[in-house]
C-alpha cells in the first residue's frame, strides 16, 4: 500500500510518500528472501550480497502488478491509480517507461502466482555474484531453483516448451532494468 | 526550511538489509 499523495500536493510531497513507500517494499523482499528453501544455509554474508545486489528486481517483478500497460497507468495496493503523465512529475519517466514494456511482457505469460513467486526466487539467485563468497553454494541453490521452476511450468502447459525459456530471458531484462534505475534518487526529509 | 537526505534506491535497499539483519543477529 502506497500513501502516494494526490496530485493536489507538491510533487516534493509525492516524492516523500513514495521515498516512504519502498522500506516496506524491501523489508517484505528480505522476508521472502528467507522463506525460500536453501537461502538461508548461505552464509549470513552471501545472504546479505545477493539481497543487495536482487533486491530492486525482485521489486521490479512485484511492481509489476501495479502496472496496467493497455491504460498506461499505476494502481497503488491503496488504489490511488496514477496515469503515466502525471507519474513522470516524479523524475522517473525512463524507469517507468521500461517497467511498462516489462511488465508487458511478463504480463502477457500468464504466470501463475506460485510460479511468479518461484520466478521471483530465481530472480534474487542470479543477481551480480560481485561480494559472493561461496559461490559454489549459490550456483547451486540457482540450480535447484531453476529445476524447480522448470518441471512446475512444464508440468502444467506440457505441449508449451516455448514458456520456460521465455521466461529465462527476463531475466537480462531485470539486469538491465538495475543497471540503467537502480541509481535513481530517493529524497527522505529530515525533521 | 526541511532539509532532505537524499540517497540512491540501490542505497536505500542496501540499509535497510543490513539493518534487517542487524536487528536480527
Amino acid at each position: 500500500a502506497c500513501p502516494v499523495a494526490p496530485a493536489s500536493r507538491s510533487s516534493q510531497e509525492v516524492w516523500d510518500s513514495f521515498s516512504q513507500c519502498f522500506t516496506p517494499a524491501v523489508r517484505e523482499v528480505v522476508e521472502f528472501a528467507k522463506s525460500i528453501p536453501g537461502f538461508q544455509s548461505l552464509s549470513q554474508h552471501d545472504q546479505v550480497m545477493l539481497l543487495k545486489s536482487g533486491t530492486f528486481q525482485v521489486l521490479m517483478v512485484r511492481f509489476c502488478s501495479l502496472f496496467d500497460a493497455k491504460e498506461r497507468a499505476v494502481t497503488f495496493l491503496n488504489g490511488q491509480t496514477y496515469s503515466l503523465a502525471s507519474l513522470r512529475a516524479l523524475g522517473m519517466g525512463s524507469l517507468l517507461d521500461a517497467m511498462f514494456d516489462f511488465s508487458e511482457k511478463l504480463g502477457s505469460m500468464g504466470l501463475e502466482p506460485d510460479e511468479m513467486a518461484l520466478f521471483m526466487a530465481v530472480v534474487l539467485v542470479s543477481a551480480d555474484r560481485s561480494g559472493i563468497v561461496d559461490v559454489g553454494a549459490v550456483e547451486q541453490l540457482q540450480e535447484n531453483l531453476i529445476k524447480a521452476l522448470r518441471s512446475l511450468i512444464t508440468s502444467r502447459r506440457p505441449d508449451d516448451s516455448t514458456l520456460f525459456p521465455k521466461l529465462l530471458l527476463r531475466l537480462p531484462d531485470l539486469r538491465t532494468l538495475n543497471n540503467h534505475h537502480s541509481d535513481k534518487l530517493l529524497a527522505f526529509r529530515i525533521d | 526550511p526541511k532539509t532532505h537526505r537524499v540517497m540512491t534506491l540501490a542505497d536505500h535497499i542496501s540499509h535497510i538489509i543490513t539493518q534487517d539483519f542487524a536487528r536480527n543477529q
